[in-house]
């Protein structure tokens, strides 16, 4: 059975499509066969794999207008892209009954012979995002060391206790990740210690610290653990995986 | 008469609302009246400026239950501050005919009494990205050197051509400016390269390269030039101010 984890924060730029493709081509890189979901109308994640003009596109599969289907990136990776369509999804089903549903019952069939469904979010909290929490066990939200990376926390809190309690009751947070994060930085410092003491444990011990090579890799349409494998974005991101899998989720 | 400049990129975390505050203050720096308009739900402009529970904001005109109004953040410097409820103005407005000119009608009123009224838009482009190219003269990009942060361009250029096509025929691109720009860095001078070919004269001279104050000043709730004036940051924004001035626009 899937897990499914979503990497959601409504702040912009704070490396959730960076954290998605890594999260996912580490995961498959240990064996996990893996399905990354591009949810976000950007295509940030669609591009940092190199794929273009795919056929098929989770708008489509949304819509219903097609299976379920999806692309073979390498070994265990696969990626069911974004689509420019995505923008006008919210106005669309704007009276469709169960909204929130629609992508958890678009990605039941992966269910059976996936292992990990990594949902990459757009830098909101509308439909596409609750569309997300709701299919989701699991959230993760990267977080930059700057103050007004953490000033919007609270509404996305009350926003993920929302779906909890109508949507997903079994909606959980798998960790806080600090990106970009320069120890030697008192901001950074100062940072951290805020969210640590709202969420104690919930942030990851693993840190991602800036790294040109995670800013390249996207141009080169490979994941970091092919593009750059021994540059310190891949070696923190294999820890950051490593204590996600030591959740025991 | 007040002129109008939106900054936009739907790419989240380049720098729009560090620009649109440090712009702001600038010119207000100088001398010129200016009010500076958060259209983010997110409200990072307003929480940039210390502004806590405003009596007023731009949700409330827009609905248009409310006169304009706005909030003296310093000598010259005005805010009309961002509220949650934005976040529901595109589907509350969907049938509202002429939806794209709510914002432009909104601001006539300070037109007459102000030099320079600045626009912070959220990482989308939607309805209210849409009403602030709608009502402005004049639009700025801040971009990241990283490959992400250009390549949703051609959407961004697509979406102004229909805005000056059927909503604002006047609306003209000032300039795009990079952001965290270290010249040292290849990825940077590359990324740079690329808009070059593809704007020319159009990407600003000045740089603003990365500076901790300019991440820092928002938890003091003051711009740069109040928070850290001699600053890198401080600086380069001035520049860039001045080159902005320097258009005649
Ligand atoms: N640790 C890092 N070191 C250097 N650059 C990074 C790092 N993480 C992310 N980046 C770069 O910073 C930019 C923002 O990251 P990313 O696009 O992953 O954030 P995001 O939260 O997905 O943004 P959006 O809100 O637009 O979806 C990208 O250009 C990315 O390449
Ligand atoms: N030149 C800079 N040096 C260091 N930090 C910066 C710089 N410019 C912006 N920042 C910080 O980077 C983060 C992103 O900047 P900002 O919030 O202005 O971007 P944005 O485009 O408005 O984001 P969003 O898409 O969420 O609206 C913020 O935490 C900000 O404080
Ligand atoms: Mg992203
Ligand atoms: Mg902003």
């Amino acid at each position: 059975m899937a897990k499914i984890i979503s990497i959601i924060n409504q702040k912009g730029g704070v490396g959730k499509t960076t954290t998605s493709v890594s999260l996912s081509s580490a995961l498959s890189k240990k064996g996990y066969k893996v399905l990354l979901v591009d949810l976000d109308a950007q295509q940030n994640a669609t591009t940092s794999l190199g794929v273009i003009e795919p056929g098929i596109n989770v708008y489509s599969v949304l819509k219903g207008q097609v299976k379920l289907d999806f692309i073979e990136v390498s070994e265990n990776l696969y990626l069911l892209p974004s689509s420019l369509d995505l923008a006008a999804f919210e106005l669309e089903m704007a009276l469709e009954p169960g909204k929130e549903y629609l992508l958890k019952e678009s990605l039941l069939p992966a269910t059976s012979h996936i292992d990990y469904i990594i949902i990459d979010c757009s830098p909101n909290l509308g439909l596409l995002t609750i569309n997300a929490l709701t299919a989701s066990d699991y959230y993760v939200c990267p977080v930059l060391p700057h103050h007004l990376s953490i000033s919007g926390f609270s509404t996305l809190i009350q926003v993920v206790d929302k779906v909890r309690k109508r949507l997903n009751p079994g909606l959980e947070l798998a960790g806080i990740v600090m990106t970009q994060f320069n120890r030697h930085k008192v901001l950074h410092r100062d940072t951290a210690e805020v969210i640590k003491s709202h969420f104690g444990n919930k942030l990851f011990t693993s840190t991602i610290p800036e790294n040109i090579a995670l800013a390249e890799a996207p141009s080169s349409g490979k994941p970091i653990f092919d593009y750059a494998p021994q540059s310190n974005g891949a070696i923190e991101y294999m820890k950051l995986t490593e204590e996600l899998l030591n959740l025991n989720l």
